[in-house]
């Protein structure tokens, strides 16, 4: 049954894989990097 | 091991006697009133971790509208003691003079409620929210607090910003207490610099010089200890599970147009100091430039607590997304 | 009128000793209550409607008892009984239970559950009345139309620790957790319910039927990002075209987010937390499952 659990945890990786991910987490970078530019 | 237990029981009791109300001791505190001949004797808020968990979560269940609470607790010496807290049923504590007024009925009943309960505490004060602007009084905070200091004496004024305690992980609180009217302070020590957005910073700068700040510190109980433990193990979860650059936007947002229209104040008076330039006898010592600072501290401030917002999202994307079947 | 109303009143006792409930409601009904001739003061025109209404909805005649309940609410709120005012409750909330205006029915219901008084005049109010009430309000919630409003009302019960010791807990745990309800589990539930709560509704399906279908229909909106409808039809126990049917009418009324592909029979579904946040929420659950891994672990002391 442990063996059980492992493998349900490890085919929960990644976590989340969506191109719409990708999109929000990449503005997201671009909006911090943008802001540390700007304090700059 | 029953020695260690006997010491951990002895350390616990030691913990726990700060919850015992000795109402004899209050009683002649309040005969004696130490405090109406020195106006800056109270020095110390002690704040229990209970109180200041249920203060924290209701100023952050009211999101952008202030909210207001009562304090329950005791003086001990230039120390005053929180020892709980409770909401009040008002709103817009900081659009009009002592929001309190609407609640008169529900404090007495509720402290009633409480002694018939047992709890012996006395209300020491009141607390209200700041979300986003900071931890200080305003001008009808001062007025409220005024009042308070004449007729419900010993009273202490505690301000809680929930929106910055998000972003800086900590929570922003201030305790303070107001000066008599006409009374002129000794010069202050500068208290810690904080963020005064700009729609409030006139309000902020006539009565800054109004009261004073008091040291917090906080304790908690044996139980309190054991609960926040057990918490502390799941607490892990939340640091790996939260992201503080999603929950912060609006107040990013709004501290950056804040900056910003600092920044072209500062700019205007500075190019209108431009003519006087030309006659150096007549320049003052710079105000811009400490203004200027400020607003170089202001954003380099801002900018940190995004990058670190941001590594949090680089490791957690390299921890749970970088691994594929 | 004077001598009427005394014969009226002592027929309807002598009907309701029969328990012929509506004979003695309309024998009742029959007392002039707004008579000209003769003033009758307000609490006595209001115990008079209440106890019709009580009469009419023994025989679950709804029709009638909403008649009577809708000129009780124009006198309630002076009334100074409280046994009246709890009667009229009563009535009210089993006249909107009768109607299948589920929710609203829970919410009275759920505010007669929490009377502190324990007695009301010569009237006892026992824990045995009060629990009843508490089941009465969980069950319509679970029979209410799946969506926002629901989930509002169910987070409130699930909250309430007196439920936990309800019969009814371990369904109410799964409907609010919006998980899949199997069979077995819905007709235990179905085992307690009133005659018009099992009704049949004009699509041939039961109001507990369509309650459940609609629920398991929402659960699987939070587990699948799309679906066939042959696979849903199956997973709800009903045919691909009903099931169709259903999420078309649920999405149309925005008590579930998603689009349906009619050429290739797929739904859809959409979750409106952002992304970012849903990479939270997965995380959490990655962490929690690497605890429990962790916790049976250190169980065989491994």
């Amino acid at each position: 049954s442990l063996l059980r659990q492992v493998s349900s945890l490890l085919r929960r990786l990644p976590a989340i894989e969506s191109g719409k991910f990708q999109d929000d987490f990449l503005m997201e970078y671009n909006d911090t990097l943008l802001i540390t530019y700007l304090a700059m | 091991s029953s020695s260690s237990t006997a010491q951990a029981q002895a350390a616990a009791i030691d913990t726990d006697s700060i919850y015992y109300y000795d109402e004899s001791t209050q009683t002649k505190s309040q005969q004696d009133k130490p405090w109406v001949n020195d106006p800056h004797y109270f020095k110390r808020v002690k704040i229990s971790a209970l109180a200041l968990l249920k203060m924290v979560v209701h100023a952050r269940s009211g999101g952008t509208i202030e909210i207001m609470g009562l304090m329950q607790g005791k003086t001990e010496g230039d120390s005053i003691i929180v020892m709980d807290a409770f909401a009040l049923p008002v709103e817009g504590t900081e659009t009009r003079v002592n929001a309190q007024a609407d609640a008169y009925e529900y404090m007495v009943d509720y402290s009633q409620t409480n002694r018939q309960a047992g709890r012996l505490e006395n209300v020491v004060g009141w607390y209200h929210s700041h979300p986003g602007y900071g931890c200080w009084l305003s001008g009808i905070d001062v007025s409220t607090q005024m009042l308070n200091q004449q007729f419900q004496e010993p009273f202490l004024a505690v301000v809680i910003d929930p929106t910055r305690t998000v972003s800086a992980g900590k929570v922003e609180i201030g305790a303070f207490r107001t000066y008599p009217q006409g009374y002129k302070p000794p010069d202050e020590p500068v208290s810690e610099y904080q963020t005064i957005p700009l729609n409030k910073i006139e309000d902020f700068g006539v009565h800054c010089k109004q009261y004073y700040s008091l040291d917090v510190t906080y304790f908690k109980s044996s139980l309190d200890s054991h609960l926040l433990d057990l918490l502390w193990n799941k607490y892990w979860v939340n640091t790996l599970s939260s992201s503080p650059l999603l929950g912060n936007r609006d107040y990013v947002a709004g501290q950056i147009s804040d900056l910003a229209e600092k920044l072209e104040q500062a700019e205007t008076q500075l190019h209108s100091r431009m003519g006087s330039f030309l006659m150096p006898q007549h320049r003052k010592k710079e105000p811009e430039d400490s203004q200027l600072s400020k607003i170089t501290r202001d954003s380099s401030k801002i900018t940190v607590e995004q990058v670190h917002g941001l590594m949090s999202q680089v490791i957690k994307d390299i921890l749970f997304n970088s691994v594929h079947p | 009128e004077e001598q009427v109303l005394i014969i009226r009143e002592k027929l309807a006792e002598l009907y309701e000793a029969e328990q012929e409930w509506s004979k003695a409601a309309r024998m009742l009904s029959g007392i002039d209550l707004d008579s000209s001739i003769r003033l009758l003061d307000e609490s006595y025109k209001l115990s008079k409607c209440v106890k019709i209404a009580s009469l009419y909805l023994e025989d679950d005649d709804a029709v009638n008892a909403e008649t009577f309940t809708n000129k009780a609410s124009f006198l309630v709120n002076n009334s100074k009984q409280e046994v009246l005012v709890l009667q009229y409750k009563v009535c009210a909330a089993r006249i909107l239970d009768m109607k299948r205006k589920f929710l609203d029915a829970a919410l009275k219901y759920y505010e007669i559950s929490q009377i502190e008084k324990r007695q009301i005049g010569d009237e006892w109010i026992d824990e045995e009345a009060l629990e009843q009430a508490l089941t009465a309000a969980v069950t319509c919630t679970i029979l209410a139309p799946a969506g926002p409003q629901r989930s509002r009302v169910l987070a409130n019960f699930y909250k309430d620790e007196r439920c936990s010791k309800l019969k009814i807990y371990p369904i109410l745990e799964k409907v609010y957790l919006e998980r899949i309800l199997r069979k077995p589990e819905i007709d235990s539930f179905a085992e307690d319910l009133k005659e018009h709560q099992k009704a049949l509704l004009p699509d041939n399906f039961t109001v507990l039927d369509r309650a459940m279908i609609e629920h398991n229909l929402l659960s699987a909106s939070k587990l699948y990002t799309n679906i066939s409808f042959e696979e849903l039809g199956a997973l709800l126990g009903i045919a691909p075209p009903k099931a169709e049917k259903i999420a078309s009418k649920m999405i149309y009324e925005d008590r579930m987010k998603g689009s349906i592909d009619q050429v290739e029979a797929f739904i859809h579904f959409d979750d409106d937390k952002e992304e970012l946040q849903q990479w939270d929420q997965h995380i959490v659950g990655l962490c929690q499952s690497l605890n429990d891994v962790l916790d049976t672990m250190s169980k065989k002391g491994l």
